[in-house]
């Protein structure tokens, strides 16, 4: 049996609404320690890892090892139809086939339940090394999402390159060239606003833009996203979610031919 | 100019 009750279960649509530009389907991974997803896109550039903690559920159950296959386009369908404030309970039995959505209003005065058949999905797991990161970014999620949706207007692809003095996003194409630099500000009042970076040695690479916007989906979890970038290694674009666990987003960099 | 590397060439499978 599995159990998973989240009382914002608007946690779980902006989880979906983050990932469902990349992935069609995925298998979520369900154990005592909560729901894990990890899948590529269908172009094997980029990789989501999703691990939600079972404690930060308010009930989980889990008596035994289950993946869920599912299409995300229709749980898309499902949970379009639970209301903002909704919690939501998500059921399966032991070797099911399919997953019930139970979503109860704050008032209790409406429940809805919504069945969605399981897939067998034929998913390959990737190891992914410890690494030793040159430079980790901090920065506020909307400014992030800003820049990479400004400079995505000039060329497909985005530099990103950090050093002590600070983190830079270029961008050039047809019609020009454009540049961001931030500098590390640090802001005791409001943390969430704050750009900080931890440097062990400058760093430049660059990435697809049409990812980069893809993973800037997932901005509305978190006030903050963690870039971590090593020379030759996929970026990491990290999404704590409150309370919850975190979304992360590996993405491969582009070489010069 | 830039070729896209593949996610695969740095994570293995399991």
């Amino acid at each position: 049996m599995f159990e998973a009750r989240l009382v914002n279960s608007s946690t779980f649509r902006k989880v979906l609404d983050a990932i469902k530009d990349l992935l069609n389907e995925a298998s979520f991974d369900c154990s005592e320690n909560g729901i894990q997803l990890q899948a590529m896109d269908s172009s094997h550039v980029s990789l989501v890892s999703l691990n939600l903690k079972s404690d930060g559920f308010d009930k989980f159950r889990c008596d035994r090892n289950l993946t869920m296959g599912m299409n995300l386009t229709s749980l898309g369908k499902v949970f379009k139809c639970s209301g903002a404030d909704d919690t939501v309970t998500m059921k399966a039995q032991d070797y099911a086939d399919t997953v019930t959505f139970m979503f109860e209003s704050k008032k209790q005065d409406k429940i809805s339940d919504y069945e969605m058949k399981l897939m067998n999905l034929d998913q390959e797991h990737l190891g992914i090394p410890d690494t030793e990161f040159s430079c980790i970014i901090k920065m506020p999620s909307i400014e992030f999402a800003r820049i990479i949706r400004d400079l995505s207007q000039f060329g497909e692809s985005i530099v990103i390159s950090c050093t002590k003095e600070g983190v830079k996003f270029s961008a050039q194409g047809d019609i020009g060239t454009g540049n961001v630099k931030l500098a590390q500000t640090h802001n005791f009042d409001k943390e969430e606003e704050s750009v900080t970076i931890d440097l062990q040695e400058p760093v430049a690479l660059t990435f697809a833009c049409q990812y980069l916007n893809s993973f800037t989906k997932a901005t509305p979890l978190s006030n903050q996203v963690k870039l971590s970038m090593c020379e030759n290694v996929p970026l990491v674009v990290e999404y704590q979610i409150p309370e919850l666990g975190h979304l992360r987003f590996y993405l491969a960099p582009k070489i010069e031919e | 100019m830039y070729q896209q590397q593949s996610i695969r060439s740095f994570f293995k499978p399991r």
